[in-house]
């Protein structure tokens, strides 16, 4: 089944939150979905209320080989997650460094875990450049570039357009068909949110999946560890999350 | 002279922005000051005016044992500026592999620029675990660690606290002294954001150098690639921005 995997070259936009409340709107759809944190932060499992002392997880320990199945966790909210696991620095350096050396420690498991064809999987990635984004984007059917409506986000359109935070090149042609951008936390008030969101449209045209307003009730699923269509459903963001769903289940057929 | 070096686990929490804009304010206050981008995402060139197009810098040849004193930029606040310069996703893999073979690429420019007794060195890192941090971390005086007053950061806290986002261990007893806290982005109208920063403060304690408002002058400064205190020097920011300074030269001589 396919894999759908949130990324971006800029930090703190929403991959994780995006990740976390698209794999649960996905799973109210019927559709079973597993959530796969392959960010050294390991942020993913606080939307699914995971316990912060838990620091268990999967792609933290991928040099010792660990069958991915001994490492899921079930959620409340149906949706099965494989948390990233505690590491430190050094943990996470080491991490990237074994999977320079050895791209199968994570290519390997990522096959088996897509094999299975009534699993969806939903991938949360670090910010900016990563070992693990060149392992998993050739595998993703959909690639979501998450920005944010501002002047930090906006300078890196270009490196989005070009394919260069993917790989620019020969990989830029693989992935064209298969990248897709989502904007964030927009302030349809702001006159620099508007503007920036405006631009990002003009650029990106119909491979812009949606945009989701700023709300305080995503801050608040967040510190609550709730998921957004839990504490919200009525929110203006849940409506924006259902919207940006609804463009991702019409990209899908054209992967 | 010092180093101080804007690094956290989290991204999009402000790192550019602050290192930018203390980097501008020490100059003012008469000290040289260089700013230095180790960040493949190559954006604190933006603040200084520097061009979109201009894809010139310096971390990202280090392969090449570049001479810093040929990458520096003059820029218009005065401060001195070596650029990051442009990397693709596999450049900037390369790089960090190539500084892990050999450290001295990096170590050995920064043990060079910092032995100009005059100079004052900020530097901007990547968000979250980068090789660069590693090897910048002993050489600076101070560390600030920056987070925003939000869960994502909140959960972070044990991270810096602990020492693991510099590295376990024994290395938390060298960086205890050096290591600092700025909370950026605050909402003091909100609830949950006044919250988060009260438990920052708690947990922290005199190591917290300050707090900035969330504040619309920041985000259209950077729109308009000019520095907070040329846009707006009286903005609440522009305040918060000088008593973070403050804090930062009441906390050097203990370095
Ligand atoms: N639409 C939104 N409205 C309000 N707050 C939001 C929204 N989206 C995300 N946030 C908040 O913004 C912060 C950053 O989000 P998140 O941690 O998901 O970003 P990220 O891109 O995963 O960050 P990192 O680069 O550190 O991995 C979180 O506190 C989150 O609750
Ligand atoms: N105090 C503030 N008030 C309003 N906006 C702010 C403030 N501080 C930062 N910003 C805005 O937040 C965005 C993120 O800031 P910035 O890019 O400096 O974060 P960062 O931590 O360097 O991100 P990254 O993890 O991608 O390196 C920018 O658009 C910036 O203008
Ligand atoms: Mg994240
Ligand atoms: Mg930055």
């Amino acid at each position: 089944m396919p894999l759908i995997c949130f990324a971006s070259p800029k930090g703190g936009v929403g991959k994780t939150t995006l990740a976390a409340n698209v794999a649960d709107a996905l799973r109210r759809s019927g559709q079973r979905v597993l959530a796969l944190d392959l960010d050294p932060q390991n942020a993913l499992r606080l939307h699914f209320g995971l316990p912060l002392q838990d620091n268990e997880g999967f792609a933290h320990e991928l040099a010792r080989r660990p069958d991915w199945r001994n490492a899921v966790r079930e959620t409340p909210s149906g949706v099965i997650l494989l948390p990233h696991g505690a590491v430190d620095i050094i943990g996470a350096l080491d991490l990237a460094t074994a999977l320079e050396r050895e791209p199968e420690l994570l290519a390997a498991p990522l096959r088996a875990i897509l094999a299975d064809p009534d699993l969806m999987v939903v991938a949360d990635m670090p910010p900016g450049a990563s070992r693990a984004l060149t392992l998993v984007a050739p595998h993703a059917a959909m690639i979501v570039a998450v920005l944010l409506a501002d002047a930090g986000s906006a300078a890196l359109v270009p490196e989005i357009e070009s394919g260069r935070f993917l790989g620019a090149g020969s990989m830029t042609a693989l992935f064209a068909g298969r990248l897709r951008v989502a904007l964030n936390q927009l302030e349809p008030e702001s006159r620099l949110s508007a503007a920036a969101a405006e631009s990002v449209a003009r650029r990106f045209g119909p491979r812009l999946l949606g945009a989701i307003r700023r709300d305080v009730a995503v801050a608040e699923a967040l510190a609550s560890q709730r998921l957004l269509l839990d504490l919200a459903p009525g929110s203006l963001a849940a409506q924006d999350l259902a919207a940006l769903v609804r463009g991702i289940a019409a990209a899908r057929p054209a992967m």
